[in-house]
C-alpha cells in the first residue's frame, strides 16, 4: 500500500497543535 | 503486552509504523556488572501518531542534557533495540561520531526523517540510538539486512542529507555480527 510520508516542515508545525500537548 | 501499538484517535496523523522509545544507562559498580544489557532497559513510552510522538518528546530531555553513558534508543514496535532480536540478527548500523553540542540537533533530525519515512528503503529500517559519551556523542541507525549495499549506501546518503553532516564528518558502518565477536 501506500506509505505514509511526512516532510520535516509538516511534522513540526503539528508539534504544537492541542493534541499534541 | 507493552509492545503493541497504542491507539490513535481520528483526528491524529498516523504514522507509517508505530515506536517504542527505551531508556538505558551505564550503572557503574558491581550492581552494573550484573544487570544485563536487557535488564538495563527501559521502556519511556510508545506512539503511532504524530501528535502521540510530541506529546512523548516534549517531556523529555533532549540528548545533550543526559548524563555521560546515557542511551536513548527508538525503534518500531516489535523489535527490541538489541542485537539478539530477530530483525536485527542479520543487520547493521551506520555509526555518526559528533563532537559535543551537535547531539540534540541531528538527534531530531534523525528521528523525524525517520518517522516521516525519508529513508525510502521500504522495511529495511529498526531504529536509532543515541548515545551521550565523554568526549563525543554517537548517533547509530540500525538496518534489517547489513549485506544489502545498495539500501546501505541509500540510508548513508539520506543520513548525510537529514542531518547536514559536512562531507567530511565520518560514518562507519558496522555489522552486528561484527560487533558481537
Amino acid at each position: 500500500g501506500t506509505r505514509i510520508v511526512y516532510e520535516r516542515a509538516f511534522l513540526m508545525n503539528l508539534r504544537n497543535s492541542p493534541i499534541s500537548q | 503486552e507493552v509492545l503493541v501499538a497504542p491507539d490513535i484517535s481520528p483526528d491524529e496523523h498516523k504514522l507509517q509504523y508505530a515506536y517504542a522509545l527505551w531508556y538505558s544507562k551505564r550503572n557503574p559498580g558491581k550492581l552494573g556488572a550484573l544487570l544485563s544489557y536487557d535488564q538495563n532497559l527501559k521502556l519511556i513510552g510508545r506512539f503511532a501518531s504524530v501528535e502521540q510522538f510530541w506529546g512523548l518528546y516534549s517531556h523529555l530531555s533532549r540528548p545533550s542534557e543526559l548524563n555521560t553513558h546515557t542511551d536513548f534508543h527508538l525503534f518500531k514496535i516489535g523489535i527490541k533495540p538489541m542485537w539478539e532480536d530477530e530483525a536485527n540478527q542479520r543487520g547493521g548500523k551506520w555509526v555518526v561520531r559528533l563532537r559535543k553540542g551537535l547531539v540534540s540537533r541531528c538527534w531530531e533530525n534523525l528521528i523525524l526523517a525517520m518517522l516521516g519515512e525519508q529513508f525510502m528503503v521500504g522495511e529495511e529500517i529498526c531504529g536509532a540510538v543515541v548515545s551521550i559519551r565523554f568526549q563525543e556523542d554517537i548517533i547509530c541507525l540500525w538496518n534489517k539486512t547489513a549485506s544489502d549495499l545498495s539500501t546501505t549506501q541509500r540510508i548513508r546518503d539520506t543520513l548525510r542529507r537529514v542531518l547536514h553532516l559536512p562531507p567530511t564528518a565520518l560514518m562507519e558502518y558496522k555489522t552486528h555480527n561484527d560487533s558481537l565477536k
